[in-house]
């Protein structure tokens, strides 16, 4: 699913104020 | 993970009610005081005028801003950054848009049918030119149902949580963690209803459940008749994030 959803992917591994 | 004792479950409880006022687009005080600014008939009809794409386009950056707020929430529910990236990845993409669903009741005044729409209320007549009534109807029918249940905040945010941790989501790597996190959030609304003296809620909220899945199997069937007839749009136009969730 990582491949196929790299928007979600890369929220969520944003860091959260 | 699990909550052992009565002071876990409040800090868990804490925890998503925090989360859910943090990542809320707009506060109750302030929709409030907006439930009357509706959209005049000139505006009303600038919508009806937009042809069909650009209105799909218009309601798709919409609903990919109000997912963006659902996946900071979720990244907040006590439990989801411990499930592997896979399986965040999987309840975002089949719960983000229930949890859309579940947020857009507290846009919603039901003394006159309006959501909360591009900074004003809005009522079915605004969303004529996306060209599906039925499903337009169905989420209006949706939120004046929610709205019935007069939900407190700390509820939405529990329910909101409990819609988007299910472990019979498709691709999940670990069900057995997924469904360790659903039960402890499980246990956190039970708590709170228990606390509320509204226990009864708890079947009425799995009902809407029920409700919750066929909505997002509407949207899914209208777009892929918008996608069909408008592919350039679906394609091109879309926000990359909705395109990656939905198409």
């Amino acid at each position: 699913l990582k491949e196929k959803h790299k928007i979600l992917h890369q929220l969520l591994q944003n860091s959260t104020s | 993970l699990y909550p052992h004792s009565l002071r876990n479950i409040d800090e868990l409880c804490a925890s998503i009610v925090r989360s859910h006022r943090e990542t809320s687009q707009y506060r109750v005080e302030e929709l409030h005081a907006l439930r009357w600014k509706l959209f005049n008939r000139e505006e009303i009809q600038a919508y009806q005028s937009k042809s069909v794409d650009e209105m799909w386009q218009h309601c798709a950056i919409r609903l990919t801003e109000a997912v963006q707020y659902v996946v900071e929430f979720a990244k907040h529910i006590p439990g989801f950054r411990m499930l592997s990236q896979n399986d965040q990845i999987a309840l975002l993409k089949t719960g983000s848009m229930e949890v859309v669903l579940v947020r857009m009741s507290r846009l919603f005044n039901t003394e006159n049918n309006t959501v909360f729409f591009d900074g004003k209320f809005a009522g079915t007549e605004v969303f004529k030119s996306l060209a599906c009534g039925d499903l337009i109807t169905a989420v209006f029918d949706f939120a004046h149902g929610m709205c019935a249940l007069k939900l407190t905040e700390q509820q939405i945010a529990l329910f909101s949580a409990l819609v988007l941790i299910n472990a019979d989501r498709p691709c999940l790597e670990d069900k057995g963690r997924v469904q360790r996190v659903q039960r402890s959030v499980e246990f956190g609304l039970t708590h709170i209803l228990h606390r509320d003296n509204q226990e009864s809620l708890m079947h009425k909220l799995y009902q809407r459940v029920a409700v919750l899945r066929s909505l997002c199997s509407l949207h899914m069937e209208k777009l892929r008749w918008f996608s069909q007839r408008y592919p350039l749009t679906a394609h091109s136009l879309f926000p990359p994030l909705y395109k990656e969730l939905f198409a």
